[in-house]
């Protein structure tokens, strides 16, 4: 880094100059007045002369506040916590109200081109500042100080204030970028605040609530799936260790609220995030797919004689934000499907459609989940619209004898059962809310049931015992087996 | 079906580090700006009592349930909360005004004598917080440009 | 396997949205009207 000779120094005394303004009685809330004196002070010491030296002095000023910090927590004389923290607080907030004042009163009134150049510029700085410190540190690293950073800035920043209105869905932006880059696979021993940071109910509420028409959903998305993708090494292992189910639960809450307050945005998403959610993680693959429309008025699925062919609904594809045939790769992969879409040509792609899938041969990691997700939810949107091209609806019969059943067929037959459950799952995935998805996929399962020529291959895809399900062996296959299907099924029926 | 595939190295480190953060959890409090009085502390109570907040305890009506002391402790003793807030609009129903000035609540005690457009002169209560209790006070000008 | 999502501290019966009182990730409750900042009139800031 090479800091000029005395910054530091410098930098040092006009941060506690500035803390001191903060934190005394007489200024009250309103610090803006002294802001202006200390502001010509930075520049009566230089601080503000060029660019570099500005990021110089916020690089220092943030080592300094969370120094200050640690050295706070690792104070073994003084263990009570609760007096510690608001100590801390103090330094930090002095801190980021002088940055968010430099943000308000950079360039003028009207111009966001420098308060967002500048609130990027300390984002950074901040965030580089704990990448180095995670690193160096490693496990005594703290979270606090960067999460209290942040946490007040964004605060200090969503003040109901016409400047800043301004500028918000910059912030929000840049807030996004800099949570993105600190995502926990990034920085795991972050993750807690990481993930307290992206589920604070201002930033929600920002985030997804008052933005208009949805902007920031697609960046919040992206964030959780940075989230679900951290996770997923260590959900895929059901044996979960405290840290893990500590962060398990927490991700749970926030999908609670997000399945209660922005279903639509669950609706809008759930490709993306069941794509990187382990197949076996069940629970929080099933809260994300439970998401309907609130518009929507569910059908009760216990009626007896529920005609799901008459549900208006059945007809409308639903919303996919996620540009599925991009994801079908490789390149000459994609043609071949869609030319055996086309004219079920070349003969031998539905013998090589495993060997695509396929990528190793270590249990458990065999397959592409991606692409399969991708293939099934691809092959499924093209049928129907071959089917609808014909003016007929999906149904036992209108699915049947076509290239998309010829490979939904085939990687029934052909794929192992590791591969079948993933190619089920990826089914299952489109099991949702009434759509035109939904039915289509679940005649699918139906019909590949009623064509399926191994009990595993039925077992495999439902116990409904319109099926004769307790009349296959498997269900008999051992005592302990026939209780525990007997039990699962009085649960449900 | 899928079995378990063991942690990568990289996943491995992940872990230490996230399992080092665990000992650290965030505090409740480092998410909240700084309240003078009453911080968002909570404590392990004896799980008799009661553990959530009461039903609807966000609401006008509960507050307006509340006494006149309770409003005032959660008026000066919680500013800048949606518990101030509610506890002034309860205040309000119950025909106190607060004085910006003053920055006291101030209720008739009586019909005043004087009523114009500017002000009326009568005999107040009013709850002086730095002695914390309420007072009377006779004659007193109460103008309405200070008011609320 | 699987967390009790009904134990999770989060009302999800409540007929108004849940975050707006969000306790955060690790809370077993929401926040109370106390914790969660109001923009009341500055005369109301009296400390």
């Amino acid at each position: 880094y090479e800091d000029p000779p005395g910054l530091v120094e410098k930098t040092d005394f006009l941060l506690r100059e500035w803390i001191n303004i903060y934190n005394s009685q007489h200024q009250g809330r309103d610090s803006t007045k002294a802001f202006s004196i200390f502001v010509h002070q930075m520049n009566v010491h230089g601080i503000l002369k060029t660019d570099d030296l500005i990021t110089r002095f916020f690089r220092l000023s943030t080592q300094l506040c969370v120094e200050t910090v640690y050295r706070a927590l690792l104070d073994k004389s003084n263990a009570n916590m609760t007096l510690i923290r608001p100590k801390c607080y103090h330094t930090l907030d002095a801190f980021v109200r002088l940055v968010s004042l430099l943000v308000k009163h950079s360039g003028d009134a009207n111009n966001t081109t420098t308060k967002i150049h500048l609130l990027n510029k300390v984002l950074g700085i901040v965030a580089g500042c704990l990448l180095q410190d995670h690193d160096t540190r490693t496990v005594d690293f703290q979270q606090m100080p960067y999460q209290r950073i942040f946490t007040m800035l964004f605060l200090e920043l969503n003040a109901p204030e016409p400047i800043l209105e301004a500028i918000n869905l910059h912030v929000l932006t840049a807030y996004c970028h800099t949570f993105h880059i600190l995502r926990p696979s990034k920085a795991a021993g972050f993750c807690y605040a990481w993930l307290e940071l992206i589920s604070h109910r201002v930033f929600i509420g920002r985030m997804l609530a008052t933005t208009p028409q949805q902007k920031c959903w697609s960046l919040y998305a992206q964030l959780l799936v940075d989230l679900f993708r951290y996770l997923a090494p260590f959900l895929r292992n059901a044996e979960l260790a405290k840290p893990v189910t500590m962060l398990y639960k927490g991700t749970l809450r926030v999908l609670l609220v997000l399945l209660h307050d922005f279903p639509e945005f669950l609706c809008d998403y759930y490709y993306g995030f069941c794509d990187v959610i382990p197949p076996n993680c069940i629970q929080m693959r099933n809260l994300i797919l439970s998401a309907f429309p609130r518009t929507m008025r569910l059908p009760d699925p216990f009626i007896p004689n529920l005609k799901v062919d008459m549900l208006p609904e059945i007809s409308y594809a639903p919303r996919i934000n996620t540009n599925i045939s991009l994801t079908i790769s490789p390149a000459q992969f994609k043609k071949d499907l869609d030319s055996y879409l086309k004219a079920r040509a070349p003969v031998t792609f539905l013998s090589e459609l495993r060997s695509n899938l396929q990528i190793s041969n270590e249990p458990g990691v065999r397959y592409n989940i991606s692409l399969m997700n991708a293939l099934v939810l691809y092959v499924g949107t093209q049928a129907i619209a071959y089917i609808r091209n014909k003016g007929l609806t999906p149904s036992m019969s209108t699915i049947a004898h076509s290239a998309h059943m010829d490979i939904f067929q085939n990687l029934t037959v052909d794929l192992d059962t590791e591969g079948r459950y993933l190619f089920f799952n990826a089914m299952a995935n489109q099991l949702r809310y009434p759509n035109s998805h939904t039915h289509y996929f679940s005649c699918t399962f139906l019909y590949l049931f009623a064509e399926a020529n191994t009990e595993v291959i039925q077992e495999q895809i439902t116990r409904n015992p319109t099926y004769k399900f307790w009349q296959h062996q498997f269900v008999h296959c051992a005592p302990e087996i026939e209780k525990l299907f007997e039990s699962v099924a009085r649960s449900c029926f | 079906p899928l079995g378990a595939v063991p942690l990568q190295k990289e996943h491995q480190q992940q872990f230490q580090l996230m399992e080092a953060a665990y000992y650290h959890m965030p505090h409740p409090s480092d998410t909240e700006r700084i309240r003078t009085y009453l911080p968002r502390n909570p404590c392990n109570t004896p799980s008799y009592y009661i553990q959530a907040p009461l039903f609807n305890s966000d609401t006008p009506e509960f507050y307006q349930r509340l006494g006149t002391e309770t409003l005032f402790f959660v008026f000066y003793y919680m500013e800048g909360t949606k518990a101030q807030y509610l506890a002034a609009k309860a205040l309000k129903k119950q025909s106190w005004r607060f004085h910006t000035k003053y920055m006291m609540w101030f209720q008739r005690h009586e019909e005043p004598k004087i009523i114009n457009e500017e002000y009326e002169q009568g005999t107040y209560i009013y709850f002086d917080y730095e002695k914390w209790g309420q007072r009377k006070k006779e004659g007193f000008t109460f103008e309405y440009k200070y008011l609320e | 396997l699987g967390q009790d999502l009904t134990a999770l501290g989060l009302n999800l019966n409540s007929p108004e949205n849940l975050y707006p009182s969000f306790g955060g990730p690790w809370a077993d409750h929401p926040c109370r009207p106390q914790d969660v900042d109001f923009h009341v009139p500055p005369e109301y800031l009296i400390n």
